[in-house]
């Protein structure tokens, strides 16, 4: 079953 | 001190009931430049981001930047004191924490005004890289809003794939399994009624069709939405709105274990 992917993961905090 | 007005004002009440459900609140942050907000909801799936620019307002001015944090149900309530064929004017002094929103009747016969208290929101800010997406889709935002609308009473989660065939919506669920496809069709006359699929690569991704669902409230605000998609990127929901600027919803992938 796949995970949901939270944004952190794909863009950085500023 | 902060001054928009808008002669749509119905622009912005459509604006506010497309976000608030995704978020409960953010800033609204104001330059010369214009307004933008950028805003997570709770569990940091998605992402709103809106850029609205000085030009499109009929009046702009903003003396100095300024992050105004805003409640958006609150703020809903108000806008919705706002009749459709309204002007909008938004007004704050320098470091208030109140914005005025001033509505004037099309043949200004009738005034009112209301003060909306403003919250001194953390906001945590992610920087989002311009980049090149292997497929970009637009479409009518109608046959969106039914595409997603209609997957979600059979599945929770979609498989978007985008290849030279076309784009493909795919679910399943309990009651069985569900196939949309759009083909590139150029053939209508009106532009807002064409689907294009821009292809530079093959590319399939899978989301929860909740959020595709939810950004389908920003439908009343432009005829056309655009999708943009790379793998494992998050999926970009962009709508136009007129000369005014632009909103758009990211949702981050579902990842394969």
């Amino acid at each position: 079953k796949a995970n949901q992917g939270r944004l952190e993961s794909f863009f950085t905090s500023l | 001190m902060f001054e928009a007005r808008i002669t749509q004002g119905a622009v912005l009440k459509k604006l506010v009931e497309a976000l608030k459900e995704l978020v409960t609140e953010g800033n609204f942050d104001v330059s010369s430049t214009g307004l933008q907000l950028q805003a997570m909801d709770s569990s940091h799936v998605c992402l709103v981001s809106l850029a609205l620019r000085e030009d499109g307002f009929e009046h702009f001015r903003c003396d100095r930047n300024m992050a105004m944090g805003i409640h958006f149900q609150n703020l809903s309530k108000i806008l919705k004191c706002a009749g459709n064929e309204d002007t909008i004017t938004l007004k704050a002094e320098d470091n208030a924490d109140q914005l005025t929103l001033m509505f004037e009747s099309s043949n200004q016969d009738r005034i009112s005004d209301f003060d909306l208290k403003l919250m001194s929101i953390e906001s945590e800010h992610l920087g989002i890289p311009d980049q090149e997406y292997s497929a970009e889709i637009k479409m009518p935002s109608s046959e969106y809003q039914r595409i997603v609308r209609d997957l979600t009473s059979i599945g929770d989660t979609v498989l978007i794939s985008a290849t030279k065939e076309g784009i493909k919506f795919s679910t399943s669920g309990d009651v069985g399994t569900a196939n949309v496809t759009l083909r590139h069709n150029t053939t209508p006359e009106k532009p807002e009624e064409q689907t294009i699929i821009d292809l530079k690569e093959p590319v399939a991704l899978t989301f929860a069709l909740r959020y595709l669902n939810n950004f389908a409230k920003a439908t009343p605000l432009a005829p056309v939405v655009k999708l943009s998609l790379t793998k494992d990127l998050p999926i970009v929901v962009e709508y136009q709105i007129g000369e005014l600027g632009a909103v758009k919803f990211y949702l981050a992938p579902k990842i394969d274990d």
